[in-house]
């Protein structure tokens, strides 16, 4: 295909892009780096915290009385976790009704990441159909490739909003340490630490929101999921898009040497990913009695 | 699979109204 044609597909993704997902990566390292005026993020990083700041979790916009006392200053230089000092977690807790009510907080704190992630799933899937001709695909494989790949999307989406001690959440609204993640009960605190890893080494190819649009419909037009009826067209969608962002990485990061391979080689790094991510979701299914998993959610996970 | 797979296919599907998440 000529350039022209592939710059224009970058283009009508990155805008896809822009319209569905609502925090992008450049308004994410904004907020991360502290330049985003005064609206700090409030900071979650023990159950004290995780209890005040919990009724916001998943509000787009904070109420501004309720949140300025405990943000970290902005002229800080950025949202990390080190200013905070020593996190004590539940594991200072001692008495046994503060740790059920620990346990339960920690319940619903997960429940409220499964529906943000079904939000999420909801955003890939009107991204995916963004994609030029994916909705002329069988239904039956358009399901599938959202079925594989939305985990993998998502967990792509999560890596602008995480630096090395803490992660966005709540629309950017929320910084939640890496520390405490790392402190809630098993399995929870193995949900978030691979994903870390995994950012923070994506983090240093530094792409901005054009190529992660294009990077997104590479992942999603992956045409050796199982099950998939008509490969072919799937195949021919995604070679385009690869092209394009191959132009595109050329042309936006110009002294960064083989990029184009380094990011293919993260869907692989990817794939182990979700494969731990599903098997961690499963023990969590048999470990807590009073878990359910969100209907779609469990819909992606089941045979996955 | 779509009939597995009904809320994914209903996002699939219906291109603006909301579904009950």
């Amino acid at each position: 295909p000529e350039a022209a044609d592939l710059r224009a597909l970058a283009r009508h993704l990155y805008e896809a892009y822009l319209k569905y997902f609502p925090l992008t990566k450049a308004k994410a390292r904004a907020i991360l780096s502290g330049k985003n005026g005064d609206n700090a993020p409030f900071v979650i990083h023990d159950m004290k915290s995780l209890m005040e700041g919990e009724q916001f979790i998943n509000c787009r916009q904070i109420p501004i009385q309720e949140h300025q006392p405990q943000t970290l200053s902005a002229g800080l230089g950025g949202v990390t976790g080190v200013h905070l000092g020593p996190d004590c977690g539940i594991l200072g807790m001692t008495n046994i009704s503060e740790q059920g009510s620990a346990d339960a907080l920690e319940l619903r704190f997960f429940h409220s990441c499964q529906s943000r992630s079904a939000e999420g799933v909801r955003e890939v899937t009107e991204f995916a159909k963004s994609i030029p001709g994916f909705i002329n695909l069988d239904l039956n494989d358009q399901v599938t490739l959202l079925k594989y790949g939305v985990i993998e999307v998502l967990i792509i989406m999560m890596a602008p909003l995480m630096n090395k001690d803490g992660t966005l959440i709540s629309y950017g609204q929320i910084f939640m340490t890496r520390e405490f993640l790392k402190s809630l009960r098993k399995p929870f605190c193995q949900m978030m630490e691979p994903k870390f890893e995994f950012s923070v080494k994506f983090n240093t190819l530094e792409l901005d929101d054009s190529d992660m649009a294009l990077f997104l419909a590479v992942i999603i037009l992956s045409g050796d999921r199982p099950g998939l009826l008509n490969v072919k067209p799937i195949e021919q969608l995604q070679e385009t898009v690869l092209h394009s962002l191959e132009l595109q990485l050329k042309l936006n990061h110009p002294d960064s040497v083989q990029l184009f391979a380094k990011l293919l080689q993260k869907m692989t790094d990817l794939r182990q990913i979700v494969t731990d991510h599903v098997h961690l979701i499963q023990l969590l299914k048999k470990t807590e009695v009073d878990m359910c998993l969100h209907p779609l959610l469990q819909e992606i996970m089941k045979d996955l | 699979l779509k009939e597995k797979h009904k809320i994914l296919h209903q996002l699939l599907q219906n291109s603006t109204s909301p579904v009950d998440l």
